[in-house]
């Protein structure tokens, strides 16, 4: 109970700290318990610093920098435990293309350490050109879906 | 084990029989809003024994129900199979004799879902349990619906501890 | 009190389907009052139709189908009373190419009825390409911004 | 009334004196994550008299003075300052006797916010009225904070009617 929790904690912890780093390319991040003395009890902060910036919480980071620590979190804890299957539901939506590639680079280094496939539902060119494959969904007769197949040059069209 | 295909039928936009090869490494799923790229995601946690209609942005289980369309009659069933590659037999007994498993859930209008692994009828739970103990599930931290990040970032840190718990 | 909020409603209401049915190219929408006969006590839903749909309830449909359907409600209320200054920090971020640019006709209708200003905060090349006049913000000394103004041609370089 | 200038000093990521001129018709701001984008409309809000905290993303209002920075000590006050064109003089009576008002807000550590119109001390409570008679003002619809329409699309139907009654 107690203990697994601990363990998990400071495990997410450090992979986090790795991970935010990585991301933003320097800086200092931590996973806080607040609000209790006991683990079962207590709250997740995040208190991060960009590199250059002034250490704070997740609150008052702009809104890319929230939702990139926010992945480092998410790919903390994956890396803690890997599933078989990873699915994406447009994360990129707030990243600039700066961020989108070092989100990226991520992906690439989560394939290399896993068996993990992944499914990264995007609107970003960036990230489109970094996929293995992509499928595309139209509704080409309206309210009905359908996939397809889609070669890497043309997916720009389908975007739009 | 490895899943290597999720195959749609009559569930939310997807009509008429759909399926979604899931191969190694970094598959993209693109298109305009609104064409069904986030109903792939719902099938999935679907057929993996999601139970909360408000996860699946619905009021009940019975709005993944292919509703009908411009030229389209509404159906009564839908229906989703996930195949799983089992070939390194690491799957719970019971499930463990084949080198393939394919889980299906089938929802009937007024009738409710019902499970099949390799075609025998199984209970909700017992799926769960199957997707469980091989670390994935309808409520993995590494199903990231659209605007989940968001609502981690604005939650409350008591909230925002369950991510946690998912890694213990 | 009660007639005030009413007579909004209508207003609003007939707006809203208006800006609703320009956005998605057809379609029907609407507003409706739940949860109590008392229009001080009501909630609010929104029920929307896009074309070839089947009609239902604002959760139910598509992130970036959301995201139009509450710009078509902003917008409505905005019509009824505007403002010397409206400001929109990545509204269109969930949107499609073809649904940016029906949203930035929107916009331009606007300034064709008000005399209203805006200020459009957005990562989108196609947005920025439709702007009167763009300014960067940039941080080339760590944590702190200074504000340029950017060439439309050269935006691209700096979204980036 | 037209809007025609913010300055910004010391406020959040602008610790030198910056200048965005507002003109007529649709002005992009862009910029990479973390730049100050944001931060050019909470310097507006600001202005304007928001009272809560919570809506500048800060735990305390003296959270929007200048923290420092690699190269750069913290300041211990921050200012915003608004002209508004008024050649059309509809501004409230008290304030309508100049062709140029500008509002300027400042916030000093330990001892709190001042404002003034043209030089001369003012309630926070009577610039907040100067707006809200213009039909704008820091809670005004037409201010689409970042992740907003996210939070408008999950709100209960009970929150959602808020946005209604600015329009009353
Ligand atoms: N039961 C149903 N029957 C028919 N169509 C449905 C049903 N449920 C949902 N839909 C349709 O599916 C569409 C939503 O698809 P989805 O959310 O997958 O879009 P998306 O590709 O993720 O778009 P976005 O890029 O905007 O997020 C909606 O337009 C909705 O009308
Ligand atoms: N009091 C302060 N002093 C110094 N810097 C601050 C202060 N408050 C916030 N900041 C900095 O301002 C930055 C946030 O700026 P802002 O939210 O405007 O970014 P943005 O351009 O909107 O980015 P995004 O595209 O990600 O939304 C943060 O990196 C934060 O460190
Ligand atoms: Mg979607
Ligand atoms: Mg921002």
């Amino acid at each position: 109970g107690r203990e697994r929790l601990l363990t998990a904690f400071e495990q997410v912890n450090a992979n986090f700290t790795m991970l935010f780093t990585h991301l933003f390319g320097g800086g200092e991040a931590n996973l806080v318990m607040v609000e209790s003395d006991d683990p079962l009890e207590a709250g997740l902060e995040i208190m991060c610093q960009p590199p250059g910036k002034k250490l704070s919480v997740l609150s008052l980071m702009s809104g890319g920098e929230q939702t990139l620590t926010c992945l480092a979190l998410i790919f903390a804890v994956f890396m803690a435990n890997p599933s078989p299957i990873c699915v994406l539901d447009e994360v990129d939506a707030p990243l600039d293309d700066a961020n989108v590639t070092r989100f990226c680079d991520m992906l690439d280094e989560m394939c290399r350490r896993t068996e993990t496939r992944f499914l990264v539902i995007t609107h970003h060119a960036v990230t489109m050109a970094r996929m293995d494959r992509l499928f595309g969904v139209t509704m080409q007769e309206q309210g009905v879906s359908q996939l397809v197949s889609v070669d890497l040059k043309r997916a720009e069209k389908l975007v739009a | 084990m490895q899943f290597s295909r999720l195959r749609l039928t009559g569930f939310k936009s997807f009509v008429d029989p759909t399926d979604l090869m899931i191969s190694t490494g970094l598959t993209g799923v693109v298109g305009p809003n609104g064409c069904g790229k986030s109903n792939l995601l719902e099938a999935l946690r679907w057929v993996m024994g999601e139970t909360r209609a408000k996860a699946m942005r619905g009021g009940g289980m019975e709005d993944v129900i292919f509703a009908g369309a411009a030229s389209r009659p509404a159906r009564n069933y839908a229906e989703v199979s996930l195949v799983i590659d089992n070939q390194d037999r690491v799957a719970p007994a019971g499930f463990n004799d084949s080198d393939t498993l394919e889980v299906t859930r089938r929802i009937t209008r007024d009738v409710g879902s019902a499970y099949k692994v390799n075609s025998k009828d199984t209970r909700a739970r017992d799926v769960q349990m199957l997707f469980a103990d091989a670390a994935t599930g309808a409520t993995s931290p590494a199903l990231v619906r659209q605007g989940q990040i968001a609502e981690l970032i604005n939650a409350k840190p008591q909230n925002r501890r369950k991510v946690l718990e998912d890694a213990a």
